[in-house]
């Protein structure tokens, strides 16, 4: 469909992408993360994207597996949500992967 | 206000009172962590109640100064959101107050 290759081209063109939503916390933390690593990640927030929020998290869904949010690719690669990020993050495997993005 | 009283009646007839969203992953972590503790938490899924979701979340604004959730009373005490009930287990200070909570 359309909007599963945008989600493809969004996520293969930009090294850090944050699909969230801006009342949770749970998003907060994976975007400050990012924010203190001195990453630069592309967020959509799915609450302020009027009908295509919804729309957007069906598709992520069907592309990833993952209904929820915050939904993290780094890389073009799905990496999942904010506790998959955080552990990446404690076992020194996510600074890596964001130098690696950021580099090609 | 009417929605005044029953907060304050409730919170004061029940040991640990969350009110929590079932879609919220910090309002997980508190509930699953007074699960844990064997402590019969009784909880009010804001997002479940029609109408008077929004209203209590104002009145509990309203009541405590905080507008988020989750937002957990124990002994009728407000002790505030997630972070704040982890930081208050992590510091040994919450299991005391449950026990003095359930005694009364
Ligand atoms: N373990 C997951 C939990 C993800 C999760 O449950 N996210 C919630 C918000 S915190 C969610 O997407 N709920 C459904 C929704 O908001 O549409 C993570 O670490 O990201
Ligand atoms: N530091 C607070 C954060 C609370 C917070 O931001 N809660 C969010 C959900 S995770 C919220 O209530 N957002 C507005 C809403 O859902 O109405 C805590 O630990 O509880
Ligand atoms: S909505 Fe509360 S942590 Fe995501």
């Amino acid at each position: 469909s359309r909007l599963e290759e945008t989600i493809k081209k969004t996520v293969s063109d930009n090294p850090v992408v944050v699909y969230s939503k801006t009342w949770c916390s749970y998003s907060s933390e994976v975007k400050s993360l990012f924010k203190k690593l001195g990453a630069e990640a592309l967020v959509f927030e799915l609450d302020e994207m009027g009908a295509q929020g919804p729309q957007l998290q069906k598709v992520l869904e069907r592309l990833t597996g993952q209904h929820t949010v915050p939904n993290v690719f780094i890389g073009g690669q799905h990496i999942g949500g904010c506790t998959d990020t955080l552990k990446l993050y404690r076992n020194g495997e996510l600074e890596p992967l964001l130098s690696k993005a950021k580099a090609k």
